[in-house]
């Protein structure tokens, strides 16, 4: 492994996102990985529709809240094509599923979901194997939030926000995830935020998820 | 300013700056600890933030084991 990898190096992840006071926070992680697993793939980078899954997912509530291991289930099982952000616009309230006469499309083959919690050593592993993880903490103490490493004020198995993990840092005293969230750049480290890899801090190992493009 | 929506905002935006100092008190120089401070969700009470912003639900994954690193790329 190396001792620093981050999605963002490679120029396959699309800018930080606001879901607003949508609680779509689930939607955001599954699309903006599928995103970056696209663009891995030897494929542009595109910005694809989150408002999307948030009104056709029918297992999930939309901004009232959902599961990322539920959308990316209903992906699998529909195959259907997400189109491009641009012809199916973030709206921040949950809308009437509708399908664009688009072209253009990404759906997935797969996906991967893992509980890491006594294994975030392999969970580095597949961060790289698969592209950005998706992943579901205790987000509570986030709200006030500034910079540097979450090392405490969360707790595992008490999962109430989703995120997308973007990379890792092991090269300085506190290894820490590097960690992609949905409330805008101006939050945190320009919209990302740290924790500390190797105690499930915040839960972060407990639901890990990925699609396969 | 006067209104009860004022007062709910100003109350919480106090609380979140004890909250802060809360916070802050277990953070050690060096080690590249969080920081906690004013944001934009400062003038949110704790319940509210996560009515509006934590609406994620999780599931049960199943525990990523030896088994899978044994069977990895085997058809």
């Amino acid at each position: 492994l190396p001792s620093r990898f981050d999605w963002r190096d490679k120029n396959v992840v699309t800018p930080v996102r606001s879901q607003q006071t949508c609680g779509g926070c689930w939607a955001f992680s599954v699309v903006e990985g599928i995103e970056t697993a696209y663009a891995v793939k030897g494929n542009p980078l595109v910005k694809l529709s989150v408002q999307q899954v948030i009104d056709c997912s029918y297992r999930n509530q939309g901004c009232n809240g959902g599961s990322t291991i539920s959308a990316l289930y209903w992906l699998n099982q529909t195959h259907v094509k997400l189109v491009k952000e641009s012809e199916y616009p973030f709206k921040a309230v949950t809308g009437t599923c509708h399908f664009p006469p688009s072209s253009f499309g990404v759906s997935i083959k797969g996906y991967v979901a893992y509980d890491f919690s006594d294994r975030e050593d392999v969970m580095m592993e597949k961060l790289i194997e698969f592209g950005p993880l998706a992943v579901t903490v205790d987000a509570l103490s986030w709200q006030d939030y500034l910079g540097g490493i979450i090392q405490h004020h969360c707790s595992s198995q008490e999962a109430n926000h989703a995120v997308l993990i973007t990379g890792f840092d092991r090269t300085g005293p506190v290894p820490y995830w590097i960690v992609r969230n949905s409330w805008g750049a101006s939050w945190g480290n320009e919209g990302y935020v740290y924790v500390k890899i190797g105690e499930n801090v915040c839960g972060i190992a407990d639901t890990v998820s990925a699609a396969i493009v | 300013p006067g209104t009860n929506q004022f007062s709910r905002r100003l109350k919480a935006f106090q609380e979140s700056l004890k909250r802060h100092s809360h916070l802050n008190s277990f953070s050690y120089d060096g080690n590249g600890s969080a920081r906690y401070g004013i944001n934009q969700f400062s003038d949110l009470s704790p319940q509210e933030f996560k009515d509006k912003y934590l609406r994620s639900r999780s599931e049960l994954c199943p525990k990523y084991g030896h088994l899978e690193d044994r069977s990895y790329n085997v058809d």
